[in-house]
């Protein structure tokens, strides 16, 4: 069973003697819905990771950085979550976030998603989807409309879309929000 | 087409033995 897009997942494991993107590390591509699945149950829950780790499922030939062509005029819904729901809901938020990506889940605007990204953070993890451009308003709102019911987050929990170029440039707690739903 | 799968058609194969 095809996927419309080949996938890579990436693996980032923070050593602060290395740079950055030396901690970057290509796990793995699938294109159709069996190699996803024997992907997933190869590795790690995103529960067991490490405080610091990161993984990143993006299109093929995108990098999951914002420096990226096709990521830096864009940015990322974001789901920032705390830290008792690690135990409870981050690994469900996570495959949902996967389904999302592979399925093509936002229709025609499904072209706009470069991919999905999880943060393992002591303060509190985090889970965001990125879109390549910021400003086309239509699409980012009915992926971040979609998305948050795909999550089944209550209509009381609001998400909100920075654009990356506001993240790179501020620091990330004060970057605002472009769009909320 | 635009190959779309929803969530159920894709947990379906979660636990499938790969064909082999």
């Amino acid at each position: 069973h095809p996927l419309q897009n080949r996938w890579a997942l990436w693996f980032f494991k923070n050593e602060r003697s290395r740079a950055w993107q030396d901690n970057l590390h290509l796990v793995t591509k699938v294109d159709t819905v069996e190699d996803f699945w024997a992907m997933y149950s190869h590795i790690q829950l995103a529960s067991k990771l490490s405080s610091g780790c990161d993984y990143a499922l993006f299109k093929d030939g995108i990098q999951p950085m914002w420096e990226d062509s096709r990521n830096k005029r864009g940015g990322r819904w974001l789901v920032s979550l705390a830290k008792q729901q690690r135990h409870s809901e981050l690994d469900r938020l996570w495959l949902e976030t996967l389904l999302c990506l592979i399925g093509e889940s936002f229709e025609e605007h499904s072209r706009e998603v470069c991919g999905a990204v999880i943060n393992i953070r002591a303060k509190g993890d985090k889970i965001a989807v990125w879109t390549r451009e910021a400003e086309s308003q239509a699409g980012v709102l009915h992926i971040g409309r979609v998305y948050k019911e795909r999550l089944g987050l209550s209509a009381k929990m609001v998400i909100g879309y920075q654009a990356h170029a506001d993240t790179a440039t501020k620091s990330h707690s004060l970057a605002k929000n472009k769009f909320v739903v | 087409g635009k190959k779309q799968y929803d969530r159920e058609f894709l947990l379906d194969f979660q636990f499938m033995p790969a064909c082999i």
